[in-house]
């Protein structure tokens, strides 16, 4: 069991220690104790480097000290002829005598105490993020103001998450800019705007200094833009790297500034505001946008008109336009509708004559009609060639939309009568 | 057909034959077919055929039958309750529309219309050619189908005539500008039967030979001799209007 404090006597002692013996101690004193040990009489054997008999003194596998000789008080006020100090809690002693004590030596007396560790001060490594309280067998850490201690119990935090911005300017920095920001924290924020506006982050690059990033390139601290499904950064180091101006395309934009222990820097300021969502501009084919403009937006409504020959077809029904809205997620509406050309469709046949199977149906297509030679003729001779026109019918230039005719020819019988005179 | 000889259907495609009263006609349109007043007078639903050279019942089954629609005699024709005392055939004319289209082809096709001009006026010694199953010398009536080519003659050669019946006073007879008198030329005439059917003249503006329906076979005295046709180029104004105002029955 720890014990505050204790005695260490050499075997026989006070009289001559025997031959040929080893014999140790385990000392133990409450954690968050250092141990006091001291030596009130030393009277061994002495040897070069105390090879014949020694007390060793061992902090795990350190020597601490190694002692043989006689030693006598350097102090009139004092017992002790030696002393160790160290701050942990755990020592070993070890006797040691070899095959002789002819001088009759009477070895040791020493005395231990469990004395308190300042663990703020007593080791290399700061046992705490800010403020290290030691009291008499342990310390503990504090943090100062707005800051809140994490379940280390080691590491100061702040509270820097939650804030949500709405408005559609605003100014968002680190805690404490332009203050050294906290470090191990995690700072989320987030810019939400209505929809059909998309956060634009600006940020002046003397507004940026973040731990910077190390040889492999991994940011310590870094800050990092999120849209959806698009991430900007993480950036970090002094100067903002990124573009001066982010286009997030989105209405939601999250912040997340994470911090390490260590490196803390001044921090970070932007300023963002909401634009309309851009829609782009798309170029069609045989369509006519109006009204014409280099930059559509949320809201803008455009109508698409289809040139000559051309119509978009929503199911069954065809049309010579269509509108399209930009929408909050800068796509158009209907933008599956495009303009296509005219289909006219299979020309009619007519009684006496054929039309031909034309390549395409489409607008501006040929076909032509004939009749069945010899017995029947075209009504109109020129009324043998039809285009698909723009709106979707067969049309002649002299007969329009009317079907030719077919009419029989008069007057030539397939053979001639001969030789009825004599 | 007096003085003529056999022929196929394809040298006349426009031939009707008219099976009751036995007649001719003459395919004109799809849905037409002018023929003599005197042939549809009293008879509005004719049964008629085209297309065969032969007018044997076997063969007319496999020829295209036509039905008619409706019978147009032309207004100036002279109605009687007897028929068999006419002396006047001024205005011998009629139309048959049919209730289906003709298909035309080799053996089935239209024959002209005269045009208004004079060249379609055919002077006397024009030579038109007829066709029919009607009487032939030897024959009361004739299977296949007869022909044979003739001329334009004075009206007054077909006004004068004297035969040798004299029953047959040819001065009671009525003679009009409505009329073309043909034959007279070696026995070569039309005759009972053939009444209706054409007398085609080659188009005078036509290189290849063209014919138009010069007359229709409307009476005479004495087969073998002249003959009496009406003019249809006095009749086309009449024709086409009433063609016009009542189409195709398809179309109503």
């Amino acid at each position: 069991e720890p014990t505050m404090y204790g005695e260490i006597l050499s075997p026989n002692y006070p009289q001559v220690y025997p031959n040929e013996i080893e014999k140790s101690w385990d000392i133990e004193v409450p954690e968050g104790y250092g141990i006091h040990l001291y030596f009130t009489h030393l009277d061994m054997e002495l040897s070069e480097n105390c090879a014949y008999d020694s007390v060793q003194i061992m902090s795990g596998d350190v020597e601490e000290g190694k002692l043989c000789g006689q030693r006598t008080s350097k102090s009139p006020n004092s017992p002790v002829v030696e002393e160790f100090q160290v701050p942990y809690n755990k020592l070993r002693v070890i006797f040691k005598s070899d095959f002789s004590n002819e001088e009759r030596f009477t070895g040791f007396a020493a005395y231990y105490v469990a004395v308190d560790v300042n663990e703020c001060t007593d080791f290399a490594d700061a046992p705490c993020s800010h403020f290290c309280n030691n009291f008499m067998g342990g310390y503990f850490c504090s943090c100062p103001p707005e800051y809140f201690l994490h379940d280390d119990m080691r590491n100061c935090g702040v509270n820097c998450s939650g804030d949500v911005f709405t408005t559609m300017v605003g100014e968002i920095a680190s805690p404490n800019y332009p203050n050294p920001y906290p470090e191990n924290s995690r700072c989320e924020y987030q810019i939400l705007l209505e929809e059909g506006f998309q956060v634009v982050v600006t940020m002046r690059r003397e507004d940026f200094d973040v731990e910077p990033a190390d040889s492999e390139g991994n940011c310590p601290d870094s800050l990092i833009f999120v849209a959806g499904d698009q991430q900007f950064g993480p950036y970090c180091g002094s100067g903002f790297p990124g573009p001066l101006s982010i286009e997030t395309q989105s209405n939601a934009v999250g912040i997340i500034f994470q911090t390490d222990l260590t490196g803390q820097k001044k921090g970070w300021k932007l300023r963002y505001h909401g634009d309309p969502i851009p829609c782009p501009k798309e170029v069609t084919a045989n369509s006519i946008w109006e009204p014409e403009r280099a930059k559509y937006v949320y809201k803008d409504v455009v109508k698409i008109s289809c040139v000559d020959g051309f119509e978009v077809v929503e199911g069954k029904v065809g049309s010579t336009f269509f509108y399209s809205t930009c929408q909050s997620n800068g796509k158009w509406s209907h933008s599956k509708l495009k303009c296509q050309p005219v289909d006219c469709g299979a020309p009619e046949s007519i009684p006496n004559g054929k039309v031909e199977n034309p390549e395409s149906t489409l607008f501006g297509s040929v076909t032509h009609y004939t009749c069945e030679e010899k017995y029947y003729a075209m009504e109109d001779e020129r009324g043998g060639e039809y285009r698909c026109s723009a709106n979707g019918t067969w049309v002649n230039e002299v007969l329009g939309t009317e079907l030719p005719k077919c009419v029989p020819v008069c007057g030539v019988p397939s053979e001639l009568l001969k030789g009825v005179q004599r | 057909i007096f003085g003529g000889i056999t022929a196929k259907i394809e040298h006349f495609p426009w031939q009707v034959f008219f099976s009751n009263p036995r007649a001719g006609g003459a395919l004109i349109d799809e849905y037409w077919v002018l023929t003599a007043a005197h042939v549809v007078e009293g008879n509005q639903n004719p049964v008629m055929y085209v297309g065969s050279s032969s007018v044997q019942t076997s063969k007319l089954l496999k020829a295209q039958m036509l039905t008619a629609e409706r019978v147009f005699i032309h207004p100036g024709w002279q109605v009687l309750d007897n028929t068999d005392i006419r002396t006047n055939f001024d205005n011998d004319i009629a139309l048959v529309q049919l209730k289906e289209p003709v298909k035309m082809g080799p053996s089935v096709s239209p024959i002209c219309l005269p045009g208004s001009s004079s060249e379609y006026s055919p002077s006397v010694g024009t030579l038109g050619i007829i066709s029919g199953w009607g009487k032939s010398e030897l024959r009361d009536i004739v299977i296949k189908l007869r022909a044979a080519k003739l001329p334009v003659a004075p009206l007054a050669k077909c006004q004068e005539w004297k035969g040798k019946d004299s029953r047959v006073d040819v001065s009671s007879f009525v003679f009009t500008h409505n009329m073309i008198c043909a034959g007279g030329e070696k026995g070569v005439d039309s005759c009972q039967g053939d009444a209706g059917g054409a007398f085609a003249v080659q188009d005078p503006n036509e290189e290849d030979p063209k014919y138009y329906a010069a007359g229709l076979m409307s009476f005479g005295f004495q087969c073998g001799t002249y003959g009496i046709y009406t003019r249809v180029q006095n009749y086309v104004d009449w024709i086409r209007k009433t063609m016009q105002d009542n189409g195709s029955p398809s179309k109503d």
